[in-house]
């Protein structure tokens, strides 16, 4: 564990809770897309499916815990809670997020290190991570004005990534043989999804003005 | 090099 890794993972964990608290706390989930939330809950779904075959470390089960927790949480009270689910921008939020899984699944049974279940499955995760927030990005030009919490929930999400890019800087130039082509390609390519968002984020922020985005 | 030094991030 480096300070790029943990800063990574706390900035993971901060975007999460303030989407949860959010949602939960003013019973509201405008401008948050549900394809988006969707694509996460599987992405830990299949990612984590190694909780039961292997043990790192309290740390490690303890964040997957809670990433699986949480993200299906908030596909619940998006899909399910009597009042949430009104506020849902149903009509706006039309990504046609299976025609994401589908390539990612084709990929992983591709390009992957080791043609076993949980390796496919993990690889897939990677892929479908990558492109996870393409949802609510589309969500967010379509809505234009973006209430602070969900610009900040994106905002922490894209500090995660790039967090976790020095991290493997860190790790590559400190580790002997760290090497992952896959992860790297991968996570990169997530970052980048990010770099328009962050564009207006610091234009607005530097002008004090309200997150708006170019239709 | 297979130990999965990756699996231990999130």
């Amino acid at each position: 564990m480096n300070i790029f890794r943990l800063a990574g993972d706390m900035t993971h964990l901060a975007s999460v809770l303030v989407l949860l608290l959010k949602i939960h706390t003013i019973k509201s989930c405008a401008g948050v897309s549900l394809k988006t939330q969707e694509l996460y809950a599987i992405v830990f779904a299949t990612r984590y499916l190694d909780i039961f075959t292997s043990f790192y470390s309290i740390y490690n089960t303890l964040m997957k815990l809670i990433f699986l927790g949480s993200s299906f949480s908030i596909v619940w009270y998006m899909r399910y809670h009597k009042t949430v689910r009104r506020t849902y921008d149903r009509e706006q939020d039309t990504f046609r997020h299976w025609f994401l899984v589908l390539p990612c699944l084709l990929l992983a049974l591709l390009i992957h290190e080791k043609f076993t279940f949980l390796e496919v499955l993990w690889t897939f995760s990677l892929y479908l991570e990558a492109v996870a927030i393409l949802p609510q990005l589309v969500l967010l030009q379509r809505t234009r004005n973006i209430d602070n919490l969900t610009g900040q929930y994106v905002f922490l999400l894209g500090g995660y990534r790039g967090f976790y890019i020095l991290n493997w800087i860190y790790r590559y130039l400190t580790e002997p043989h760290f090497v992952h082509w896959i992860t790297w390609i991968a996570g990169l390519v997530q970052t980048l999804l990010y770099a328009d968002f962050f564009y207006y984020y610091f234009q607005s922020w530097k002008n004090n003005k309200k997150l708006q985005l170019p239709a | 090099k297979l130990v999965d030094d990756t699996k231990d991030e999130l």
